[in-house]
């Protein structure tokens, strides 16, 4: 079988899967100035596997909002007018939903793999873990 | 209540890859 550090070569899944390649692309995107894009990814991973009849849902679809989305942070910059306008009706009329924010995410999860996650693979932090 | 930084910190971690 192939190494995780083979694995993590193959796709962005698999090294957002692992905890030593996620913890080592994120000091790569801290560097990067964009480690936001990889929070919010995980917040929204997160976000889908809560409870919607808990209160506390509303309350973190309200605050991944106002943290990515609403402060034209390098997330909400990397992500479409419409699905932003989305997200932001979503909460402003208290309409949540378990999948509310899967579009942002593929957009953001987009361009980290055209972007970030090739310039990871090539990078001194990744060659010297390597 | 738990504040905004607290929820969200704890929404992230809880998607974070466990130990292999």
């Amino acid at each position: 079988p192939d190494s995780p550090l083979v694995r993590w070569t193959k796709s962005l899944h698999f090294l957002l899967g692992d905890q030593d390649g996620a913890h080592l692309f994120r000091t790569f995107l801290e560097r990067e100035n964009c480690v936001d894009t990889l929070d919010f990814w995980f917040a929204c991973n997160g976000f889908r596997q809560m409870d919607l009849k808990d209160s506390k849902t509303a309350r973190v679809a309200k605050v991944i909002f106002k943290r990515y989305i609403e402060n034209n942070s390098i997330v909400a910059k990397q992500m479409k007018p419409a699905t932003k306008t989305f997200i932001r009706d979503s909460v402003k009329k208290q309409q949540i939903d378990s999948a509310m924010f899967d579009q942002a995410q593929t957009e953001i999860q987009s361009n980290m793999e055209e972007n970030a996650y090739q310039m990871f693979l090539t990078s001194d932090i990744y060659l010297e873990y390597v | 209540m738990d504040s905004e930084d607290d929820l969200l910190q704890k929404c992230i971690t809880s998607a974070m890859p466990k130990q292999r």
